[in-house]
């Protein structure tokens, strides 16, 4: 999801916090927090707090070599040079193995405290994701506008202009398909479209995303793991 | 026009 976006990161691993990865997008706009919790994985072992530099072209050619239904086991010694990557296919008895080069990343870490938020909506991931895409060929710009009845999408561009408005609604059968916002005080952002649609990327990874917008802040958007997060901070364009 | 700020100005260094 994250690797149109940067191409080099440090994966933090310690036995508490499971894996968590910060990391800037090049361009410096876009924020990425991923939290992998100790329990999403079957086994989860750190005996030392450990940085493993990754770049996530060389990751994902490594992970593209197993299939879904293996097993894949992640290895690395005290001081690695190395990440090892295991894929076993228990039926068929074929064990593959990789050795993946480590590199030493500088990157600058960011402190990110809880923000006081103008309004939190959350709706369904695929929907956020169609509305970026498609707003995307329109402008290069998406503006966002909340208000306690309604969250409006509106793009400007030379060949025209556009909007989808969703308003609140809850279904109770499939809860995942519901609008919902909550509003301390209206508020009107605009974000690149660029980014946005490097944001929904993650869209297969939850059913619905949170997106937190508060006036002149990075608006956060928020795609929950079965144990963990992966969280996007975007700074918002300004009138010049 | 419109100005897109580096998202390093929002936030403290650890």
């Amino acid at each position: 999801s994250i690797k149109d976006s940067v191409k080099l990161c440090n994966f933090n691993c310690s036995q508490s916090q499971g894996i968590t990865v910060q990391a800037i997008d090049d361009s410096r706009v876009l924020l990425i927090a991923l939290k992998i919790d100790a329990g999403s994985f079957q086994e989860f072992r750190c005996d030392k707090d450990l940085v493993l530099g990754l770049d996530l072209e060389s990751l994902s050619k490594i992970l593209k070599q197993g299939n879904n239904e293996e097993y894949l086991t992640l290895m690395a010694e005290d001081s690695p040079d190395n990440l090892m990557a295991v894929f076993e296919d228990k039926k068929k008895d074929r064990i593959s193995e990789f050795s993946l080069k480590l590199m030493d990343i500088d990157s600058d870490v960011l402190t990110i405290d809880d923000m006081e938020t103008d309004c939190t909506i959350t709706l369904p991931a695929y929907e956020f994701a169609k509305i970026a895409k498609d707003m995307k060929t329109l402008s290069e710009s998406l503006k966002i506008v909340v208000t306690k009845d309604s969250v409006k999408f509106n793009a400007e561009g030379q060949i025209g202009t556009g909007s989808v408005i969703l308003k609140p609604h809850t279904d109770m059968d499939k809860p995942e398909e519901s609008v919902k916002i909550e509003l301390n005080s209206p508020v009107a952002l605009t974000f690149g479209a660029k980014y946005l649609n490097d944001i929904v990327k993650a869209t297969s990874l939850s059913s619905t995303v949170t997106i937190k917008l508060t006036d002149k802040s990075p608006a956060l958007f928020e795609y929950k793991l079965p144990s963990g997060y992966l969280r996007y901070y975007l700074a918002p364009k300004f009138d010049d | 026009d419109e100005k897109q700020p580096s998202i390093k100005t929002f936030f403290m260094p650890e």
